[in-house]
């Protein structure tokens, strides 16, 4: 209610006197003024022209996102009830690569450490990560007769230290993946959760990495041909970086929070319709309430 | 539509005349001015966002318009609270407004934008398409 009260006092500010922009002096409720609507939502109340132009995300990572929203949402734009997962944000990052992105090895299969730098400035304090990817994208659709097996280590190395902290040596984190390939695959997904979990919790917000493929030597013939095809549309492209996250502030939408305590406790026989014991939609992040008290079992008279 | 009893000889009480099929068709079938939702479809490049909405092509938010009707708790579920401030606005001070035509509940959207910086967004944010008309 207290964003609701500054509303109402922008909204006569703005009509009394010029004064600065209405829309810049609301910060949203979570005190987070990046991740939101509501800035641009201002911008035009207020009339004044379009921000600065934007700079143009990459056509590949475009494409891939236009997929997924495919997926999770329907034409008109409403969130399909039928996907199961908690989180209510995905973010795609396009590297800034530190130096020219090498073609690797391809006779015996190892990747050329890529040198990453990521710039988490967008991720809001109220988002949580649930999952993260490194996305590579294929030039062309490989189809691999079975799925690959490669490992990829990953060494994150301290970003520019600043003057207080003292920069920590670069520590590596190995992780096998199992590079699964699909028929026409146009994509392939290294999970890096467990590297990032603890940096995105810590609002860490530049990451540089560098990621080292080493896959086995002496593949079968089959396999050595696809993967041949494989390096070659693999290599030239640096990888994006794909955060999978749960917004929990207010206005954002909790799917799985509504329908979880949407259903009907099943009611017993003699047991009188009672007010329902949970406050109705009370968004996780508005005074965090504990869970849904159980209800203690009736004594049969 | 009852008779008011008094010193008057007693007349046989009849009930006033009431027209059933009137009231019963204006409960099934509201008048085109009562209050209910109505479609508004945008676009988002009549707002100029298209170059960093990417998705949804259309956005239909929808509206709540239209007079609050007297008995209001029947197809509204209004609180009782409505029909006081009603007669409050008709008996005792026009000054107080009738009840308004407001949005009960909503939907949410899922949104795909370009950030400042180039990344890409994907977020779903609550309460962005009324789904449903009350009057309060």
């Amino acid at each position: 209610c207290r964003a609701s009260s500054e509303e109402s006092q922008l909204t006569a500010s703005a009509k009394l006197e010029p004064g600065p922009e209405p829309w810049s002096l609301l910060q949203p409720v979570d005190g987070d003024p990046r991740s939101d609507l509501l800035p641009p939502l201002f911008k035009v109340l207020s009339g004044s022209r379009s921000g600065p132009p934007r700079l143009q995300p990459d056509s590949r990572a475009l494409h891939y996102m236009k997929k997924l929203y495919k997926t999770y949402a329907t034409k008109e734009g409403i969130p399909k009830s039928s996907r199961s997962h908690l989180c209510n944000t995905v973010r795609l990052f396009t590297p800034y690569p530190l130096k020219k992105y090498a073609s690797g090895d391809q006779e015996t299969g190892i990747f050329p450490p890529a040198d990453l730098l990521f710039n988490l400035d967008r991720v809001a304090a109220v988002e949580r990560l649930l999952k993260s990817v490194l996305l590579y994208t294929l030039n062309n659709s490989v189809s691999f007769p079975s799925a690959g097996k490669c490992v990829c280590s990953l060494v994150l190395t301290e970003p520019r230290a600043s003057g207080k902290t003292p920069p920590r040596g670069p520590y590596s984190v190995t992780s096998s993946s199992q590079l699964e390939l699909r028929k026409n695959s146009r994509w392939i997904e290294v999970d890096v959760t467990s590297l990032l979990q603890p940096l995105v919790a810590a609002s860490q917000r530049s990451i540089h990495m560098s990621v080292n493929f080493t896959c086995p030597t002496d593949p079968p013939k089959h396999v050595a041909e696809a993967r041949e095809g494989l390096f070659g549309s693999l290599l030239r492209v640096p990888p994006s970086l794909l955060l999978y996250l749960n917004d929990t502030s207010a206005q954002a939408h909790h799917g799985w929070y509504s329908f979880r305590y949407s259903k009907r406790s099943p009611r017993r026989p003699g047991q009188r319709q009672g007010v329902a014991a949970c406050p109705a939609r009370q968004g996780p992040a508005q005074g965090r309430r504990a869970p849904c008290p159980r209800p203690r079992p009736r004594l049969r008279r | 539509g009852r008779e008011t009893l008094g010193p008057k000889p007693r007349k046989p009480l009849v009930p006033a005349p009431f027209h059933h099929s009137e009231h019963f068709k204006r409960f099934l079938f509201p008048h085109d001015d009562e209050c209910e939702l109505r479609d508004f479809r945008l676009s988002f490049r009549q707002l100029r966002w298209d170059h960093w909405i990417v998705a949804p092509q259309r956005y239909n938010p929808r509206y709540c318009k239209g007079d609050c009707p007297r008995a209001v708790r029947h197809r509204y579920g209004s609180p009782i609270h409505t029909m006081v401030q009603n007669i409050i606005h008709e008996k005792l001070d026009a000054a107080v407004p009738r009840p308004s035509c407001v949005p009960a509940a909503y939907n949410p959207l899922s949104v795909l934008t370009i950030e400042p910086d180039a990344s890409i967004a994907y977020k779903e944010y609550e309460n962005m398409i009324a789904t449903r008309c009350t009057c309060r």
